[in-house]
């Protein structure tokens, strides 16, 4: 068999998936939940929405896609290039990429389409707050 | 079988800080 580097193999229908509560799950039966709860019991890692507020053809690789997203609450502006394949979890929506039929054909996962509007999950490092600093009586 | 954490499904979507 000729092996995809181009397709990892975590997106194929089937692949098995471990949540951090140690829950075994398909990729195809993932909830918006097991994404929620996994960040909650995982230490460092936090869940933000991302929405997509623009979807164009990349300026700088042919062939990908620029998703533009607004992250987490502070609504930071961050810009990745992906195959028009790869999927991404939609909260409440499940799996979504911006072509569901190439997605269906390389992957076997069943997608939404992605569209500008949709809210992504997406991970960050937990913020490691400074210890609170002393009030110093004046 | 080979078996994928959750956190490899999902992008890691850093702020970038602008300062």
């Amino acid at each position: 068999p000729v092996p995809a580097p181009c397709n990892p193999s975590h997106f194929m229908k089937g692949a098995i998936i471990q949540l951090a509560t140690g829950e075994l799950k398909r990729v195809e039966d993932l909830q918006t939940q097991d994404f929620v709860r996994s960040a909650e019991v995982s230490g460092g890692l936090k869940i933000d929405s991302s929405m997509v507020v623009d979807i164009r053809a990349s300026q700088q690789r042919p062939g990908l896609v620029s998703l533009h997203f607004n992250v987490g609450e502070q609504q930071s502006k961050v810009t990745i290039d992906v195959p028009p394949e790869h999927p991404f979890f939609v909260f409440g929506q499940g799996w979504s990429s911006c072509s569901p039929e190439r997605t269906a054909q390389l992957y076997g996962l069943a997608c939404h389409h992605l569209q500008v509007g949709d809210v992504c999950v997406s991970i960050t490092l937990q913020q490691q707050l400074q210890p609170q600093q002393q009030k110093q009586p004046q | 079988v080979p078996v994928f954490p959750w956190h490899s499904l999902v992008p890691f979507l850093a702020p970038t800080q602008s300062d």
